[in-house]
């Protein structure tokens, strides 16, 4: 019954961007039938404006979301977040907590009771021990500030701190519950406008080598027909270590020039295939028919300082390759 | 791809989630423009390959045979650009991460 969104003004990265709002048919559509929620659509939006070059999620990396799994608890809705795929290595930045809100109007007073300023909703977020019959720790209890009327608003909440609180305690089972002050139904949004949580981070294991098989792939591309057990992919840099291992003593890795006995005739260097403007100046000349003695100490000096002039690259101490050569 | 330069150089490859199995995780890009490097680093390099000073250093001993077993430089990526992907995890919820080096921009002799 509700057109499209409004973004709230906290920091959800979205409200003041030059991107055009997508309409959400378009931008699910690429999620599948599955996945047709705000969420999906925020997250797209968000791909688009961090697939630019340069652009950066939050001076992060990593752009976490998280649905609710929908609970009653005492005859209210409650809605659980799990957190704890979020990985160790990822520092969270900043966390938003998004909801749909309903106007005040559509929470009307008790009949006979006196008009009154309407009370404000309460957005109360606990962090639920795992096996845990409590309600939870109450980590904050926001106030709220319902849209005008006639439409609903999506809005939301800066909940970094506790979400940065829960994870120091271990705590990553969230939960979410609207105080509303009066009778109306409080957070209780089906389907399309279910609360959701972003969290913005830094991971700091993205920049390791494979990084990118860490967190996509998810299975062993060498399993098929092996019986071989073989380790998680990219799970550690054992193979690596081993490898290393078996070839220290190798030739290749002694730091130490090989023995005279060792030496053999120089191989026939690779000649120039080349065009001469493409090469760097410096080895192609050392390698050369050199002018005559007599040329060159006619055109030495001017030659030189042309070709030091006109030249951008190293240039390669002749000397030192003639020695190489005669060795 | 057989007429493309014999010397160390960019070559295209275009990545399809689909054609490595990662396809169902991945929500976007379905594809994207990875780039490969190939191509020989013999000596002499030319400008384009972009040697680094070992490099030409251990192109020339090659060339001059002096120390046997040395090979020729690798050609590698030099310049690499990052690429965001958008994703379902294991539990389903919609995660972007960006990827630092996932498509070559340029290659060289190292």
């Amino acid at each position: 019954s509700h057109t499209a969104p409004a973004w709230s003004a906290a920091s959800d990265g979205l409200r003041g961007d030059e991107d055009p709002q997508p309409s959400p048919g378009d931008a699910t559509a690429a999620l599948g039938p599955g996945a047709q929620d705000m969420v999906a659509v925020h997250m797209l939006r968000l791909y688009e404006k961090y697939s630019r070059r340069g652009a950066r999620p939050g001076a992060g990396n990593t752009v976490r979301s998280f649905r609710a799994r929908l609970d009653v608890v005492d005859q209210k809705a409650v809605y659980v977040f799990n957190l704890t795929s979020m990985q160790d290595s990822e520092m969270i930045l900043t966390a938003t907590f998004h909801f749909y809100l309903e106007p005040q109007r559509r929470w009307p007073p008790a009949r006979g009771l006196a008009a009154g300023p309407p009370a404000r909703p309460h957005l109360l977020l606990r962090s639920l021990p795992h096996n845990a019959a409590t309600q939870g720790l109450l980590r904050a209890a926001l106030a709220l500030a319902p849209p005008p009327p006639p439409r609903g608003l999506w809005q939301a909440r800066d909940i970094s701190a506790v979400v940065q609180a829960a994870r120091r305690d271990g705590e990553l089972l969230l939960s979410a519950q609207l105080d509303p002050g009066d009778k109306s139904p409080g957070l209780h949004r089906p389907g399309a406008h279910a609360p959701y949580i972003l969290v913005y981070a830094n991971d700091l294991a993205i920049s390791e080598p494979n990084s990118v098989a860490v967190t996509l792939q998810r299975y062993d591309p060498f399993q098929t027909g092996d019986p071989e057990p073989r380790p998680a992919p990219n799970g550690s840099s054992d193979p690596r270590v081993r490898r290393a291992a078996a070839q220290a003593s190798g030739p290749l890795h002694d730091n130490e020039l090989p023995g005279l006995h060792e030496r053999r005739a120089p191989a026939v260097a690779h000649g120039p295939r080349h065009h001469k403007h493409e090469l760097w100046p410096g080895p192609l000349r050392a390698l050369r028919p050199r002018p005559g003695r007599r040329d060159r100490r006619r055109k030495g000096p001017e030659l030189f300082a042309a070709s030091a002039a006109s030249s951008q690259v190293l240039d390669f101490d002749e000397k030192t390759m003639q020695k190489a050569r005669r060795r | 791809q057989w007429d493309e330069p014999r010397v160390c150089s960019r070559r295209y490859l275009k990545v399809d989630f689909a054609d490595i199995g990662w396809n169902e995780w991945i929500i976007s890009p379905k594809a994207f423009d990875a780039y490969y490097c190939a191509g020989a680093c013999e000596f002499p390099m030319p400008k384009v390959v972009r040697p680094s000073n070992h490099a030409t250093i251990q192109s020339i001993v090659r060339a001059v045979g002096v120390v046997p077993g040395v090979p020729g430089p690798c050609c590698v990526p030099d310049k690499m650009s990052s690429l965001g992907v958008l994703f379902l995890d294991e539990s389903r919820n919609v995660v972007l991460k960006v990827y630092p080096n996932m498509s070559v921009e340029t290659c060289a002799c190292r």
